[in-house]
C-alpha cells in the first residue's frame, strides 16, 4: 500500500512545498504512482501545478461532501495527481475543535486511496493546527525541510518534540525520514555553520542531498509547472532527482 | 498615546520578524520609545533580542496571569522593550475558541501600555489563527512584508481582504500602513517583476524603501542583536533605518 510522506515545519518559508512539487514529479518520472495532497489553506501547492482549486478539493473530502477518489485530479505530469486546497481549509481548525475523533479525519477520509498510489506526499501550512496533526496521525514518513538560517534551528527540536508525542499516543507507525536542507548556499559561513551543527547532531537523519538556493525553483511555480517541465538541467532539477533516489531507498 | 502595528503575512519566511526587531531597534535610535510584542508560539522575535522566553510572556498576559505592564522585558537597546511567546501560545488558538469576547483578549490586556510607549510593533505568525484576528483588532496600522516571489504574490489579495473584513466588523480604525519589499535582488528578473506587478496594483500603498537580501541580516539573531548593533553600516541596516523615517512619517 501507499507511502504515506508529509512534508512539515512550522518556520514558514523554508521550502516545503517547493520540496512536495518537484519530490513528487521526480518520483512519477522514475514510473511511480504519485498523489500530492495539498493541506495549506493558502493553496500554493495547488498553483504551482495549475490545478483548479475551486474544484472539490481537500476542505470538501474532510467534511465529507465528497469522496477521496472523486477529489484527485490529474496533472500535466503523467503519474502525478494532486488534491488541491483553498481558503474554505482555514475554518477547519476551528470548526474541527469540539468534533468526536477530530485527530482522525484525515486518516479516516484518505483511506479509500491506500492502494491507487505508490507515494501520497501531503503539503502542510506553517502551523501545527488540527489539520496538521491530522495529517501526523495519517502519515507514514515525515520529512523536515529546513533553511540553512539561524531561525530555522530555532524551531527544530520543538518540532521533534511534537512529531515524537504523536507518535507515542497517536499514532506508532511514523517515522522521521529525514531532514532537508533546502535553499542552501555553498559560499555563505552561516549556511556551512548550521548544516555541520545539524548534521553533528541528528547525524543519519540528514539527507545526503542538500537543495541549493536556485532561482529557476522560484521560477517555475509562476508557470505552473515542477521544475523537470521548467528546466530540466538546471542545479534544483538535478538536486530533486536525486533527493528521489535516497526517499526511494530509505523507504523501499 | 501609543501606534500600534503589527507587521501580518500568512505567507511563511517573508521576512515579519527580521523586520520587527530592525524597525523597533530604528525608531529606538531616533529617540523613540518602542515595545515589540511576539505573538508567535516560535518566538523568533524573542531570541533575536536574547530575551528571556521563559519569563512570563504574552501567553500569560492574555491568560490574565500577569499585567502587560509587568511583562515588559528591557533589552540591550535604549528605549526598546520587549514582551516575549514561547510555545505555550500555541494552545491559545485553541483555548478560546469557545470564550466570550474571545477577539478581544488582546486589545483588552494591552490597553494598560497606551501611553507609555511613542510605538507598540506586533510580530505575527505565518497563520491567521483566533490570536492573530486578536492582534488586527488591537492594532491601528498593519505592515504587509513581502518576498519579491511569486508565491508571495498569491496570498495578497486574500490577505488584504482579511484585513478589510476585520476593519469592517471589529475593528474600523485599522489601516494598512504599506506594503514593504523584503529580500529583494536587483538583479533577479522575477523580483523585479514582482515589484512592478504589485506596485501597479498597490501604489502609493509600497513602501519605497526595499529591504535587499543581506546575510548579515539573516547572522545577526544568532548573536541575539539587532543589525544596528551587529553590523550599523551595511545595506541591511541602512534600509531598515531609511524604513524607519518613511513609517514616521506616514504616521505621524
Ligand atoms: N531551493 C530554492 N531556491 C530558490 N528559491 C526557492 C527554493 N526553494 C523555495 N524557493 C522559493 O522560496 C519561497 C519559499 O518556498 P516555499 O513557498 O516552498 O516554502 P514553504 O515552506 O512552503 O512556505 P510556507 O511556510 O509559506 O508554506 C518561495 O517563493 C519559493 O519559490
Ligand atoms: N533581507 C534579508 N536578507 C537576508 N536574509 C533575510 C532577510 N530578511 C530575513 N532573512 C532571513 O530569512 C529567514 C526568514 O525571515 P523571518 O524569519 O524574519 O521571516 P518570517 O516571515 O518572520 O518567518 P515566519 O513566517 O516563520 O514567522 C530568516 O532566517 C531570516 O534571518
Ligand atoms: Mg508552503
Ligand atoms: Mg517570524
Amino acid at each position: 500500500s501507499a507511502n504515506k510522506i508529509i512534508f512539515l515545519n512550522q518556520k514558514g518559508g523554508v521550502g516545503k512545498t517547493t520540496s512536495v512539487v518537484n519530490l513528487g514529479a521526480a518520483l512519477a518520472l522514475r514510473g511511480k504512482r504519485v498523489l500530492l495532497i495539498d493541506f495549506d489553506s493558502q493553496g500554493n501547492l495547488s498553483s504551482s501545478l495549475s490545478a483548479d482549486n475551486s474544484a472539490p478539493g481537500t476542505y470538501d473530502i474532510l467534511t465529507e461532501q465528497i469522496s477521496a477518489k472523486e477529489a484527485c485530479q490529474k496533472t500535466s505530469i503523467n503519474n502525478l495527481d494532486i488534491i488541491t486546497a483553498n481558503i474554505d481549509l482555514a475554518g477547519l481548525n476551528i470548526e474541527l475543535v469540539n468534533v468526536e475523533n477530530r485527530n482522525y479525519y484525515v486518516k479516516n477520509a484518505l483511506a479509500e486511496l491506500e492502494n491507487s498510489y505508490d507515494y501520497i506526499i501531503g503539503d502542510c501550512p506553517p502551523s501545527l493546527g488540527l489539520v496538521t496533526i491530522n495529517t501526523l496521525v495519517w502519515a507514514s514518513y515525515v520529512i523536515i525541510p529546513m533553511q540553512c538560517e539561524y531561525l530555522a534551528m530555532e524551531g527544530l527540536n520543538s518540532l521533534m518534540r511534537t512529531v515524537a508525542s504523536i507518535k507515542r499516543s497517536l499514532n506508532q507507525d511514523l517515522t522521521i525520514l529525514g531532514i532537508l536542507f533546502t535553499m542552501f548556499t555553498k559560499r555563505t559561513k552561516l549556511a556551512n555553520e548550521v548544516v555541520e551543527d545539524v548534521t553533528q547532531y541528528f547525524d543519519n537523519l540528514v539527507f545526503k542531498t542538500k537543495i541549493p538556493r536556485n532561482v529557476r525553483l522560484s521560477e517555475a511555480p509562476s508557470h505552473g509547472l515542477p521544475i523537470f517541465a521548467y528546466d530540466k538541467h538546471c542545479l534544483g532539477a538535478k538536486a530533486y532527482y536525486k533527493l528521489s533516489k535516497e526517499v526511494i531507498t530509505r523507504v523501499e
